[in-house]
């Protein structure tokens, strides 16, 4: 056991509640799955006092049970088998079946760690975990990283055979989830460019873009609903604000990404460039957005080619206004934690309020220019796309 | 509680509970004891994450 033993007091819940619900977001949160009973059942008794002191401030929130169990054992000594841990996912249903305010809550798991080369215990786990206790589960969530952040390269950033090492993984367990909950949801419940914190000086740049954008792009192409980010403020170099709270270039791409996209994913095809350096993705724009309108699509691209690159729209659509949301580093420097959009360099206007996002009309019928190394987003308008109308 | 939890603790049973997300004061001894705090845990998660 390396793990020296931690207690979360009702102080800590409270203030972690407040954060989440004051920041709008809806707060998931992980109960210990390592305290056993001697028969190797889950001890649901700490899970039960702190059920009844959250349900006693009326916090509504989900639930998970447990991180990464195939590195339980190596972790901290329990091997807890899928089989079992499905069985304890029914128990802990259960239980939030016994309070009102926790019926209908979400049980999401078992935030299973990605199968590795020398490690095929894992998708093994995850199928048996399914098997056992798939009914207890609102959504399948697995962990993903493209590299160890202790050896890897800023070359790798921007090679497409890392990119579309993604690809294969997440066929892989959604094949699994086929096979056993079909129709199941699946979510990347933790995931970032490199384990062990990042890669220091790259995973905090605009560099890191690269595998944040096209993962984005490759989960909702492949159905994964919600993708969490590894994370929002902490250590290592894979957070999205440094220790000052400012915003770092993963936070803001996050945030075009987010004010641009919609959910409706679309098929899109490029000719003439090998698809796998000049990555395109096609969405529905975001129908939040008050500036667009129902119909409207939303393109984003990243150039891995060391020269610019420039996109032709088909005949349907080359006439229509585009607006560009370029992102490009501070200074040329792709390893920059500062970045521009349009030729302006994004910062917080004061501690609370966010920048205007700007996009730059382009002239009807222009060519999408991508500078070598980077990406962008377009909003095709007055598209009257039919899958978005 | 720890001490840094106690005074949030106590701040936020003052703050009236429909402006709770009004609340935006964070004493400065507080603040400056998290960050004298922070270089020490971003060491001991990144040791535990490279364990």
């Amino acid at each position: 056991p390396i793990h020296k033993n931690y207690t979360i007091t009702r102080s800590t819940l409270d203030i972690l509640y407040h954060f989440a619900h004051c920041a709008n977001f809806h707060l998931i949160f992980g109960l210990n799955a390592l305290l056993r009973k001697g028969n190797g059942q889950w001890d649901s008794s700490n899970a039960q006092l702190l059920l009844n002191y959250t349900d006693s401030q009326n916090y509504f929130m989900s639930w998970e049970l447990g991180n990464e169990p195939n590195s339980f054992r190596h972790k901290s000594g329990i091997f807890v088998n899928g089989s079992q841990l499905g069985q304890d996912f029914l128990h802990l249903r259960r239980l939030l079946d016994n309070y009102t305010r926790y019926r209908n809550s979400k049980l999401v798991g078992p935030d299973i760690g990605q199968p590795r080369k020398k490690q095929k215990h894992i998708p093994l786990m995850l199928r048996s975990f399914l098997k056992s206790g798939g009914k207890a589960i609102d959504s399948v969530t697995w962990h993903h990283y493209y590299l160890d952040g202790r050896n890897a390269s800023r070359k790798d950033f921007l090679n497409p055979d890392v990119l579309d090492t993604f690809i294969t993984l997440a066929k892989e367990e959604l094949q699994i989830v086929d096979d056993t909950v079909p129709g199941k949801k699946v979510w990347l419940g933790e995931t970032s460019s490199a384990y062990s914190g990042g890669v220091p000086h790259v995973s905090n740049s605009y560099l890191a873009g690269f595998l944040w954008l096209d993962k984005l792009g490759l989960s909702a192409q492949l159905g994964i609903d919600v993708v969490m980010r590894q994370v929002l403020l902490g250590a290592g170099s894979y957070h999205l604000v440094d220790s000052n709270i400012d915003p770092l270039p993963d936070y803001w791409l996050s945030l075009v990404y987010k004010k641009l996209v919609g959910t409706k994913v679309l098929q899109v095809n490029i000719t003439g460039e090998d698809p796998r350096k000049l990555r395109v993705y096609l969405h529905c724009t975001n129908e939040h957005h008050p500036k667009y309108r129902d119909g409207d699509l939303t393109l984003f691209a990243l150039n891995l080619c060391n020269s610019t690159k420039h996109l032709h729209l088909p005949l349907s659509l080359s006439k229509k206004q585009v607006d560009e949301y370029l992102l490009l580093p501070h200074g040329n420097n792709i390893l920059s934690r500062s970045v521009q959009l349009n030729g302006h360099v994004l910062k917080m206007l004061d501690d609370e309020t966010l920048p205007p996002l700007q996009g730059r009309p382009l002239r009807p019928g222009s060519r999408l220019g991508l500078p070598a190394f980077s990406y962008g987003f377009y909003v095709i308008q007055n598209a009257k796309s039919r899958a978005c109308l | 509680p720890t001490w840094e939890e106690k005074i949030f603790q106590d701040l936020l049973a003052k703050q009236d509970s429909a402006n709770i997300c009004e609340f935006a004061f964070t004493p400065l001894d507080v603040l400056q004891h998290l960050q004298f705090l922070w270089p020490y845990q971003e060491r001991l998660i990144l040791w535990e994450e490279n364990k």
